[in-house]
């Protein structure tokens, strides 16, 4: 299966 | 807003494509600044602001310290009397930017920005989702139709100036040699992306005639457009197993 990843797992808001 | 330019950051609603869009102040006719300033505007009204102006008019950007509207002048450029402006109030985004971390990239291609446009639209044809591998030959990209069983295959060859166009039959994947001019390799390197923002990254074409695709291991693909005024980022998060 394959799943669409979410940026904000990768990037934190300021 | 800095003192080297403005820098913009939009990102959609799934969190799966953010845009980073960077204009130099040597691309304003005048840039002045007294310290640094963050705003979060909405970007339809900005865009519905600006479509105001003609290719010749004079726009002015301006904001105050503890602002809360951004006021944008239209001028005439030969008839600096006529002047319209417009503002547009500032929205609270709950943030101000995402901090995006540099990292050195496994492999970087560069290729004509007309042919990655290419590219994505007729992947996305065929598929959802397309798998992106930099090899030490060169780079390939595929995209599966699980329906038809249907296989589209781009390849880019390292140092090959051959430019030629197999189509498919007996299932063979049909597939572009393309000339690549320049590249960095690290170590191979595969990741998978939604079709459907590839095309959206691919369609900036107009700003630059090369698009650099640069890619590490399990994370987000970085499409970038360089041109003299500044530099346009798409940053796709990639598609994981699960």
């Amino acid at each position: 299966l394959v799943a669409q990843s979410d940026l904000l797992d990768y990037y934190k808001p300021k | 807003c800095s003192k080297e330019g403005i820098m913009l950051q939009g990102m959609d609603e799934f969190h799966i494509s953010l845009v980073e869009f960077f204009l130099s102040k040597r691309s304003f006719e005048s840039y002045a600044l007294c310290h640094d300033l963050c705003m979060s505007l909405p970007i339809d009204s900005l865009a519905t602001v600006l479509k105001k102006a003609n290719d010749d008019d004079v726009c002015t950007l301006k904001a105050g310290h503890k602002a809360k509207v951004l006021t944008v002048a239209i001028e005439t450029r030969d008839q600096p009397w006529l002047v319209s402006k417009h503002d547009v109030p500032f929205i609270d985004l709950g943030s101000e930017y995402l901090v995006i971390s540099r990292i050195p990239y496994d492999a970087k291609i560069t290729v004509w920005s007309t042919r990655f446009a290419r590219l994505a639209h007729e992947l996305h044809q065929l598929s959802g989702s397309l798998d992106i591998q930099i090899i030490h030959e060169g780079a390939r990209f595929t995209a599966l139709d699980e329906g038809s069983g249907k296989k589209g295959c781009f390849i880019f060859r390292r140092a090959k100036v051959v430019d030629e166009y197999r189509d498919s039959e007996d299932d063979e994947p049909a597939g572009a040699i393309i000339h690549e001019f320049h590249r960095y390799f690290h170590k191979a390197t595969s990741l998978r992306v939604s079709t459907k923002y590839l095309v959206h990254a691919s369609k900036r074409a107009p700003l630059s005639s090369k698009v650099s695709v640069l890619m590490k291991e399990d994370q987000p693909l970085l499409v970038q457009y360089d041109f003299y005024e500044g530099v346009l980022k798409f940053y796709i998060a990639p598609r994981i197993a699960d």
